[in-house]
């Protein structure tokens, strides 16, 4: 059976691609099956496995716009075990080259989904940082959305407007959405506010959140300018160790579904 | 005459919010009178002056949605030189709200700032991360756009797609649209990545990119907290020095127009 996760947050430059990439790879270094849907017309997940989205003929806008075969669109990456549905800039439209084609248009990824061929265990869904049709077809798709929420002062309010979009995908569109944790990410020991906001967080969300917290890590950023999952680049660093015990607790949930 | 400096960037998280603040407070201690609009339904920039956007009975959206007076939505802060119009989540519904009544949805901020009555000598924009509705009403108001460019690997790609939507705005709305210039931030000098990131980009963007490069700082996330901004909550900090240097290259514009 397969787990789909959806990572999402409406703030920007929180670690959603970054925690969508080493989620992913991670769970595949345990030899579990991957897909890695790239929901953001930025592309960032895309290219930070090595592609170059422009260069790419097909993309998820493919498949979502035109109903192309999903299966023909999906490429394998530098670990055997994860494969990359690409994004492109073409994405920005969907909205609108939708508009009058479809009856509900935040229900294309989840039927779509429906024509895959290949058996994965988990799919993991990375999204722009809104809460527009993109995001909507991602909830509607998952059967959980992990948060990941960056150890700063502006994080809470966003958290909460993420909320509100989820609980009104699960009245409508998708009523056994769960949550599925809240990731602390870009933890910084060393500082006061860190460690304040980490409490406030645990204490909010209580067995909610993951009890991996993701460091602020330099090998992050250099493993997305070379194109490698950090889990691939530097395995042993901080950021991957981090993105490791992640996996270990999203595959122990397994057994309680 | 008044300056108007959009800031915009469609990457999220890579400093704009911090920038709006800032760059205003820094401004204001030059005497400069600033009117700093929060146009992100988030409301960063109104909770990082000290403001809780949902106990405001009017704000931004009153003006956009409903033509309510703009002089009695701002509201003063803790600087004498800074004024600020709060945002609120209602933001978020503008462009369905919109829909029928007005012929451009793009032109409603340019024509509400039309009845400011007191005089300003810089109007800052803050956005959010998206190049929607929000975005396109701050372009077709600006004179000129400042774009943070965090100093991390994913950052060129979102320029480009920024880029792009300001050269539509100039030949559709805003033929007069500039460029104010391409700001480094969270620059940490001791890491490889930063060096090769920045310049990458001052190659790039030449002179059109800032002197001045703001630092990663402590100072930054906890003045946030404290709902004051960084040049008044540690004025001789990394970060706020860098922010002073940077209102300064500003004003030293204002002489080139
Ligand atoms: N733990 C970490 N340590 C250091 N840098 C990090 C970490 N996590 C993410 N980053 C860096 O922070 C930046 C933002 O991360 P990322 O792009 O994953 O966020 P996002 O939420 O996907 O952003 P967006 O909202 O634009 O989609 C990136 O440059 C990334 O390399
Ligand atoms: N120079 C800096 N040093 C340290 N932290 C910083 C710096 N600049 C910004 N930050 C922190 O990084 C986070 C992102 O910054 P900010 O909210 O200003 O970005 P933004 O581009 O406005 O984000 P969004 O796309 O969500 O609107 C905030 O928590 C902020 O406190
Ligand atoms: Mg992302
Ligand atoms: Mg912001």
């Amino acid at each position: 059976m397969t787990k789909i996760i959806g990572i999402a947050n409406q703030k920007g430059g929180v670690g959603k691609t970054t925690t969508a990439i080493n989620l992913s790879s991670a769970l595949a270094h345990f030899k579990r099956r991957i897909l890695l849907i790239d929901l953001d017309p930025q592309s960032d997940a895309t290219r930070g496995l090595g592609f170059d989205s422009t260069l790419l003929s097909r993309s998820i806008y493919d498949v979502l716009a035109n109903g192309y075969d999903i299966n023909k669109v999906i490429k394998r990456t530098a670990l055997k075990y994860l494969d990359l549905l690409p994004s492109s800039l073409k994405l920005a439209s969907l909205d609108s080259t939708l508009s009058d084609k479809v009856e509900d248009k935040t229900l294309v990824l989840r039927e779509s989904l429906k024509n895959l061929k290949k058996e994965y265990d988990y799919i993991v869904i990375d999204c722009p940082p809104s809460l527009g049709i993109l995001n909507l077809n991602s909830m509607a798709a998952s059967d959980g959305i992990l948060i990941p929420v960056q150890c700063e002062y502006f994080a809470l309010e966003a958290v909460a407007t993420t909320l509100a979009a989820i609980s009104k995908v699960q009245r409508t569109s998708n009523p056994k959405l769960g949550i599925e944790g809240f990731l602390l990410t870009m933890y910084d020991s060393r500082t006061r506010l860190g460690t304040e906001i980490t409490t406030q967080i645990r204490a909010l969300f209580k067995e909610n959140t993951f009890l991996a917290t993701i460091p602020r890590n330099i090998s992050i950023p250099e493993s997305s300018s070379k194109g490698l999952p950090v889990t691939l680049y530097r395995p042993s660093s901080a950021g991957s160790l981090a993105y490791f015990s992640l996996a270990r607790e999203v595959m122990d949930k397994e057994f309680i579904r």
